[in-house]
């Protein structure tokens, strides 16, 4: 459902040029639970942001449902990424402005739609992450894994085929990360949704159907995982 | 060298309060490195945030080589904070204006001191954290893991007697993890440094003395680690 080709990824700081991904021909197929990982650096999150369509590359391209998104206008980018994509981000990216609970909700109120509908689903979600009794408060009177929870449960309320997720249990105890971690898998399983997840952790990428790894901007391996 | 007393700490929000922390008899001494584990949301930044003077306890104390900090006005406790201990944060808290380097030498500069003769020691830090080439980039061209390594060297860049460490490894693959746990190792065992570090990784307790655990504010359990 997602994949790339010969996707290439540059910056340029001053005259130096940091080659972040240098040809990277990736794969994930519907239903699928793709874990990336690779050393600090390496262009995980590059890739990720990327696959998301919140980043264009220098060369190459990213198919999403056999649809070029290179082709697509911003605009036309911006509502695939709405609707059919969530995304959980290394640094959270919470709106410090808004309260938890409207935070999770900032994927509908973006896309112009009424959020009453939701508030059963933003209920059920915040409950699934332990966070039911925070929804009134604001990011920076939370701790650091109860603000990852909340950037988790905002990728999800709009239901995605595809979650994109950087490093979503960096921040977490091991019960929460494995809570988050069954969260996933569940949404894989009965949902057919697609997850990309990008992580230091083994413990995590054991959740995975299959490992990618990532060094230097390039694919050097994968594996398929043993899972029943 | 560092201990607390009933340490309580107490947020209001709105009618609601949350008790961060409910009483904490916590205990560090000279040359000795402690992990502190436990639940997202138990308290750990909190605790590490109060040991460092950021923040004053709602009741209780916090005792700094002999000196109660309640004692100390704003200016004598930031001096304190600037001069003898380094704080590594959770978020990273690297100013996006400054570069890199900039970045390191920030508890030099805001102490008024003159950065020059530390232009060697900002090279060796970066160096260890594997940052060098880096100097010149400002954080938002940088990695997660390489915003976080740059926040470790900040902290290490005055050679501060105590450093706090709020998850330093959160972002790092176990490459990296493993090297800045082995320098914060090595600081303390060759210079006597006092380590209190945070962490979820049980790797990374492994390379403490002790590891205290911390539940819903409190401390609910203690080990010593076998090491030799
Ligand atoms: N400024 C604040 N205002 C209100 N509540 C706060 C504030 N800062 C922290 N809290 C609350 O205090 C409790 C402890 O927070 P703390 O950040 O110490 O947790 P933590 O153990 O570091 O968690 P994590 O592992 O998720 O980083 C949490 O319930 C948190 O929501
Ligand atoms: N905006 C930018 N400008 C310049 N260089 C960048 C920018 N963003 C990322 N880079 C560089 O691209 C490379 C890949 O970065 P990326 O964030 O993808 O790494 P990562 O694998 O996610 O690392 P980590 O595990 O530390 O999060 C790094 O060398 C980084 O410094
Ligand atoms: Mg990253
Ligand atoms: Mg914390």
């Amino acid at each position: 459902v997602l994949h790339t080709e010969a996707l290439v990824k540059r910056y340029l700081l001053g005259e130096v040029e940091v080659m972040a991904l240098r040809g990277v021909d990736f794969r994930v197929n519907r239903g699928e639970f793709v874990a990336i990982m690779g050393p600090s650096g390496s262009g995980k999150s590059t890739l990720l942001h990327l696959l998301g369509g919140l980043d264009r590359p220098s060369s190459g391209e990213v198919i999403l449902a056999g649809e070029r998104l290179s082709t697509l206008s911003d605009d036309a980018l911006s509502q695939v990424r709405r609707r059919r994509i969530g995304f959980i981000f290394q640094a959270f990216n919470l709106l410090p402005t808004l309260t938890a609970g409207e935070n999770v909700l900032l994927p509908i109120l973006i896309d112009g739609r009424d959020a009453a509908p939701y508030q059963e689903k933003l209920t059920a979600l915040l409950g699934m992450v332990g966070m039911a009794e925070r929804q009134h408060h604001k990011p920076d009177q939370l701790s650091g894994g109860q603000q990852q929870r909340i950037a988790i449960a905002r990728a999800l309320i709009t239901e995605p085929e595809i979650v994109l997720a950087d490093e979503p249990t960096g921040n977490l105890d091991s019960k929460s990360g494995s809570n988050v971690l069954a969260m996933l898998r569940r949404i894989c399983d009965q949902m057919q949704a697609t997850i990309v997840m990008v992580t230091h952790d083994p413990r995590a990428a054991s959740f995975a159907d299959r490992v990618v790894f990532l060094k230097d901007g390039q694919i050097v391996d994968q594996c398929p995982n043993q899972r029943d």
